[in-house]
Parts: C-alpha cells; structure tokens; sequence
C-alpha cells in the first residue's frame, strides 16, 4: 500500500463517518491569502444563528486562523502539520474524532495555503471548493489546473478590488470551463459581502438536498 | 542517501558550475501570482542593456511565464515539473547546462509558485529571493516562516495597492524581524515601478561585489 493507497482508504473511512452523522463536509483550498478564512468567517457570520457548524483548521504551525474564528463560538480544532504542505485524511480523522458531531450539521476544513499539493490528498469530505483571489491573475487556472478540476465550487474572490487591478474576467472564465466544465463558478468579496449571498443561498439548497 | 541528502549533493555540484563561470544567480520563490513574473520582467527592462541575463522558469505545466520573458531576447529555458510542487538541484543542473553561460553574468530562476516546499530544496543558486503580496495579507511570516527565513531578501511586492488593502506594514516589518531578521526587505511595485530603483541598486552592487 502506498501513500495515495492508504490516503484513499483512510478518507473512505472519514467519508463514511460523516455519512452516518448525515453531515455536510467541504474541504476549502487555495494560495496563501487567497481569502479562506475570511471566507470562513462572513458565512458563519451570517449563517451562525440557524445552522450548526464545526471548523478544522489545518496550517504549518500556529493557531493564528482558529483564533480568528474563536469569536463565532462553534467547536474548532487545529491541526498544525507539522511543515507539511497539505492536510491529509489521517490528520482530518483524528480530528473530527474530537468534535461532537452529534451536534454539527456543516464543517468546513480549512486546508493549508496552498495550490499544488492539496488538490493530490483526498481528505474525506463531501466537496472541495476552491478559493481564488482575482489578485493572484487571471492565468493561474491554466499554469495550476489540478486543484481546479477537483473543485466542484470555485469561489473567485476579492471582488471589490477589481476596478483596481487588470483580471481579465472573460479570460479567467473560458480557462475555467475549459479546464473544469462542472466547477460552479461564484464571484464575491468575503471582505464587503458583495454577491455573498448567492454563496449563502447555494450553502443552504446544499444542506436542504442533504437533509 | 534520502532525497534531501541527494539533492544537497547536487546542488553543491550546481554551485560550483555556477562559481567556474562567476555567475551570480537567484532563486525567485513565492505564492501563485505574488508577482514572480513581473519583477524579473521588470528588471529586464531596465537592465536588459548593460547585463546579461539567463533565465530559467520553473512550473508544473506549460510555458506561459516564458512566454512573457521571450520578448525580452534572453537565454531561457523553461523546466516543467509534471506535478512536483518545488524546483530541485537536478532539474536546475539539466537546465544550466543547456544555457550559454559564457555569455550570462546574472541567472533568475523562477520556482513554482508555493510558499512551503520550495524553501525545503536548496537548488545551488546563491541567492533567495521571496516575492510576498500585500494582497496576501499581513501575518503570512508568522504562518509559513521557513521561506522568509531561508530568503536573503525579500521584496513586498504590489505596493501600489496599499491604499485599497488592509495591510498593517508595521506588523508586517516586526513579524520578518522577529523571524528572519538577516532577510534585507525591498517594498515596491513590480507594476507601478515604484521604488524598484532600490533593487535595481541592490542587484548592482551585488554584481560588483561579485566581480
Ligand atoms: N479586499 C479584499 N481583501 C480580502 C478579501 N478576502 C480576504 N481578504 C484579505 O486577504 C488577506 C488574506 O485573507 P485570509 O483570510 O487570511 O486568507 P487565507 O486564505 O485564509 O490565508 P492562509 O490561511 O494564511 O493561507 C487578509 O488581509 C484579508 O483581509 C476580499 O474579499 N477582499
Ligand atoms: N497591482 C499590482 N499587480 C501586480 C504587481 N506585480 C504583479 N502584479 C499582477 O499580479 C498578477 C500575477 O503576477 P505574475 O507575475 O503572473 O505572478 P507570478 O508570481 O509570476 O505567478 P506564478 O508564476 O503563476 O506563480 C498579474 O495579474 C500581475 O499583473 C504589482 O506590483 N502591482
Ligand atoms: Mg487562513
Ligand atoms: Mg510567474
């Protein structure tokens, strides 16, 4: 068995877990500061009162992004790598053992900044999104394509900074289609809330069809 | 011998080439889209005329940063890793060898953009360089500090954009103090042009030192 092998074994068990607590899963990936907390943080603003979440937030070292989300007052566990570069199912499953899932309808785990590596670790949820910051270009879909094709939600954030940068937003969109047809496309800005909403509505269709 | 030990060996056989031919060179690191590309561009054109550059460009698939350098009538070749994450020592020791290093006093090697692993394999440059966002966010030192500490320099690149982010350059400034506080720190704007005088004296100087 090698390491893909028992990285597959241990996310079917992870999967099978979450299944049995009919829990909704999302592993959230993307560069650094492409916006994941912050992603993180306005939906559990604004959802927080009326779905019950649980958030594993997967870096380096450090706790700086659990901290952030300390405020909201839902069950967090970090999980530090330990150097490296991605979560994998084994760290996710040690982990979700310490939450009460009894008590979760939704996670989101925050996987560690970056977009090559995690996109190769199937850590056991439900659906991957992707993070995407207009800031990063509009030409990384093609040059970085894996994490996109594994995405089913790509998230294309920053919004607000668009009339201050060249992003080409016909170009960024062909890539996507080109790459990954069956990526469903949001644009938002998790800092001023613009177009959060269809995020937040796609959220709740989600959990309604699971339910 | 592991895989680190290997690619020390090499990159010490990397260094000495470079050493025979008194080529001064760099390994340009960074996240996706921090602005690799645009700084060496921007050095060419300012510098294209009284130094002679090689280039070597590092990704997972495809040639679109060279492609970028080529109106520029420099020697480049572009390595693609077939999904690694990082540029090692072999990879650069197969590229240098097919470049005209009789006529080239100042190497760039660009590396997948990643703020992890790239930091974990010495490739035999000597000289690193992390180019860091301010649209990246400001507590990024803290969370993957291994690339500040092994970068000589680091360029706080997109300067332009300081008065549509929040940035807090103070914190920012303290954070590589406390974890790299040899790391020589250049902000500017590879766009805007913005203070990169101050690099280009740098590079100079470096190159005289050299000579
Ligand atoms: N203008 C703008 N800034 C944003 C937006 N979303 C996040 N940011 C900023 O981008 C920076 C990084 O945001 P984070 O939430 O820390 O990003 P991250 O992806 O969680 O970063 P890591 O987990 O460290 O990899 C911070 O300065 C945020 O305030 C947005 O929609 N618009
Ligand atoms: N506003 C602003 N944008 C910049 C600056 N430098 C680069 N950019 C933009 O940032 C985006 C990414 O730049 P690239 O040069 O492709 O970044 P990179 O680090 O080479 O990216 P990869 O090699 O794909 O990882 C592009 O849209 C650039 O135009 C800057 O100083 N200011
Ligand atoms: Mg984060
Ligand atoms: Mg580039």
């Amino acid at each position: 068995e090698n390491i893909f092998e028992e990285n597959e074994r241990i996310a079917t068990e992870v999967r099978k877990i979450l299944k049995e607590k009919n829990i909704l899963s999302f592993n959230i990936m993307g560069s650094p500061g492409s916006g994941k907390t912050e992603f993180i943080e306005k939906t559990l603003s604004l959802l927080n009162n009326e779905i019950r979440f649980g958030i594993v937030e997967g870096d380096i070292e450090g706790k700086i992004d659990a901290e952030r989300i300390e405020k909201y007052n839902v069950p967090i566990i970090q999980i530090n790598t330990g150097g490296s570069c991605h979560l994998d199912a084994n760290m996710l499953k040690r982990a979700i053992l310490n939450l009460p899932l009894d008590e979760i309808d939704i996670i989101f785990v925050e996987n560690v900044g970056n977009l090559v590596c995690p996109a190769e670790f199937e850590i056991g949820t439900e659906k991957n999104i992707i993070i995407y910051s207009i800031t990063e270009g509009d030409d990384k879909v093609i040059k970085y394509p894996l994490i996109f094709r594994v995405s089913q939600i790509c998230i294309l954030n920053k919004i607000d900074l668009l009339q201050y940068v060249e992003f080409n937003m016909e170009k960024f969109e062909n890539n996507l289609k080109n790459i990954s047809p069956s990526t469903f496309l949001i644009k938002l800005s998790a800092k001023s809330g613009e177009n959060f909403q269809i995020w937040i509505d796609y959220l709740k269709k989600l959990k309604r069809e699971k339910n």
